[in-house]
């Protein structure tokens, strides 16, 4: 079912 | 200082009920076009992003930047204290150590005044860059919510598959399979029951159901909301308010090992 990725991997730090 | 009315103390019942087992600490960020929030869950996997706008409130005023440091179990304490059709006021000074809030009943004469202390919340903030998304799928809300919670009977994961046949919702658990699959729906009479899907391309995603049932509590919110997807970037599911308000989730999805 796949691995649960992190939000900040796509979202940057501002 | 900030001071902001709303009609009905219901809304931010709600929009906090709805965040509260997602999100504990976060600041209510208050500037002059309204109230704003982004925090992510614990975990990072999830992102809560609000915005209350001025519009939202009559009245509204805040003089300079404002963030409110809260504890949303607390500020749910004090929630519960407010009637859903009280109107309910906010209010803070410029470098406030609380949030005063104040409920009036609209049918008699009983106010009721509370203050909440608050913290000091030091807050990542992410860039969320805007998206074309593939997919683009309005349904009602509570359907959305039987989805998630009829499928998490069978398995903790979910793929959402949007193609020109229409959007599925499938699951495999330890006990079998199970798919739902809508396709675009037009009710005259009842447009809250409308299912209307915008599509650019194919997309398959998988996530995690345990937090998409956790997004559905926002349902009370909206009779309709959207879900937004595009293959390898964030599920964006946002329940619309009056007056361009929203409350906003991001789910990071599941990915190939």
């Amino acid at each position: 079912e796949g691995t649960q990725s992190n939000i900040t991997r796509y979202f940057e730090g501002a | 200082m900030l001071e902001a009315k709303l009609d009905q103390a219901s809304i931010l019942k709600k929009v906090v009920d709805a965040i509260k087992d997602l999100v504990q600490d976060c600041n209510f960020d208050c500037n002059d076009s309204g109230i704003a929030l982004q925090a992510m869950d614990n975990s990072h996997v999830a992102l809560v992003s609000m915005a209350l706008k001025a519009e939202s409130f009559q009245p509204y005023r805040c003089d300079r930047n404002i963030a409110l440091g809260l504890n949303l179990t607390s500020l749910t304490k004090v929630l519960r204290a407010a009637q859903n059709e009280d109107m309910l006021t906010l209010r803070a000074e410029d470098a406030p150590d609380s949030l005063n809030l104040v409920f009036e009943s609209k049918a008699d004469d009983r106010i009721s005044e509370y203050d909440l202390k608050l913290m000091d919340i030091d807050q990542e903030h992410l860039g969320i860059p805007e998206t074309e998304y593939a997919a683009t799928i309005t349904l009602p809300s509570s359907e959305f919510r039987r989805i998630c919670t009829d499928l998490m009977a069978l398995s903790e994961s979910v793929t959402i598959d949007a193609s020109k046949d229409g959007v599925k919702f499938s699951c495999t658990g330890d006990i079998g399979n199970g798919a739902v699959t809508l396709r675009s729906h037009t009710n005259v009479d009842k447009p809250e029951l409308n299912v209307d899907i915008e599509l650019s391309e194919p997309v398959s995603l998988t996530f995690s159901l345990k937090y998409l049932v956790n997004f559905c509590k926002a349902s009370a919110l909206s009779h309709q909301v959207k879900i937004c997807l595009s293959n390898e970037v964030p599920l964006l599911v946002e329940y619309a308010l009056e007056n361009q308000s929203h409350l906003r989730f991001y789910l990071a999805p599941k990915i190939g090992d």
